[in-house]
C-alpha cells in the first residue's frame, strides 16, 4: 500500500 | 520546521491581521472579497479535518489551525454581520461554482489516498491555490485598492512564496517531495505575478494602487 505523507504543513 | 516554512507561516498570520486592522481601524470591508473569504474557511475546514482525528504534528502546528479556522470565521463574520453594510455584492461578483467544482475534481484525481480525509486534503489544497481569484477580480473591477488591501494580498503571497524554497529546503535535507501540495503552490504562487508586479512598481514606492488603463 502507498505511504500517505504526514499533512505536516499549514 | 525551517526558516522558508516559519517565516511562510509569519507572514500568513501577518497577513490576518492586517485584513482585521484594516477592518476594524475603516470600520468597513469595502473591497474585500466575502467569497475569497469563505473560500478559505472552506480551505482550512476540510484540510484540519486531522485535527478532529487525532493526528497529532505538535504543538505549533495544532495552534496555527485553530488560528486559521477562528480568524477565517470571525472574518466571515465581520463582513456578514458587524460591517454588512459597507459590503458591495455588486462587486464581489466572481462565480465560486467555477473554482469549487473543479477542485473537487482533482482532489477525487490526485489524492493520496481515496479516502476522506485524503481527498478533502487534496481538495483544500487545490481551493486555496485558486481562493485569491475572487479578490483579484474585485481589484481587477475596481482597477484600484486602498494601500492596506494591496498589503493583505501581498503577505499572503509572501506566504505562498516562501512555500517554495521551503519545499527545496526539504527535498534537499529530508529528501521529501509532496507533489500535490508543490503543484498547487507553484501555481498558486503564480497567480500573485501581475498583482505583484504592480504593487513593488507602485504601491511600494509611495503610489496608490491602480492598474494600467
Amino acid at each position: 500500500k502507498e505511504q500517505v505523507p504526514l499533512h505536516d504543513e499549514l | 520546521m525551517n526558516i522558508f516554512r516559519l517565516f511562510g507561516d509569519l507572514a500568513h498570520l501577518a497577513s490576518i491581521f492586517i485584513l482585521l486592522h484594516k477592518v476594524q481601524t475603516s470600520r468597513s470591508c469595502r473591497g474585500i472579497s466575502f467569497k475569497t473569504q469563505a473560500l478559505y474557511v472552506a480551505v482550512f475546514m476540510t484540510r484540519y479535518l486531522d485535527l478532529f482525528l487525532g493526528t497529532w504534528v505538535s504543538f505549533y502546528n495544532t495552534l496555527m489551525k485553530l488560528f486559521f479556522i477562528g480568524s477565517s470565521c470571525y472574518i466571515l463574520y465581520l463582513i456578514r454581520f458587524q460591517f454588512r453594510t459597507t459590503y458591495d455584492p455588486n462587486l464581489d461578483t466572481f462565480r465560486v461554482e467555477y473554482l469549487l467544482v473543479p477542485s473537487f475534481i482533482l482532489g477525487l484525481i490526485f489524492n493520496y489516498e481515496f479516502t476522506l480525509t485524503e481527498v478533502m486534503w487534496s481538495f483544500s489544497i487545490f481551493l486555496e491555490a485558486v481562493a485569491i481569484f475572487p479578490q483579484l477580480f474585485i481589484l481587477q473591477r475596481t482597477g484600484e485598492a486602498e494601500a492596506i488591501t494591496t498589503h493583505y494580498i501581498a503577505a499572503l503571497g509572501i506566504y505562498r512564496g516562501l512555500y517554495i524554497p521551503n519545499w527545496i529546503y526539504r527535498y534537499y535535507s529530508e529528501g521529501s517531495v509532496d507533489p500535490i501540495a508543490v503543484v498547487a503552490g507553484i501555481v498558486q504562487t503564480g497567480l500573485y505575478a501581475d498583482f505583484f508586479y504592480v504593487y513593488f512598481t507602485k504601491v511600494l514606492q509611495g503610489q496608490r494602487f491602480e492598474l494600467p488603463a
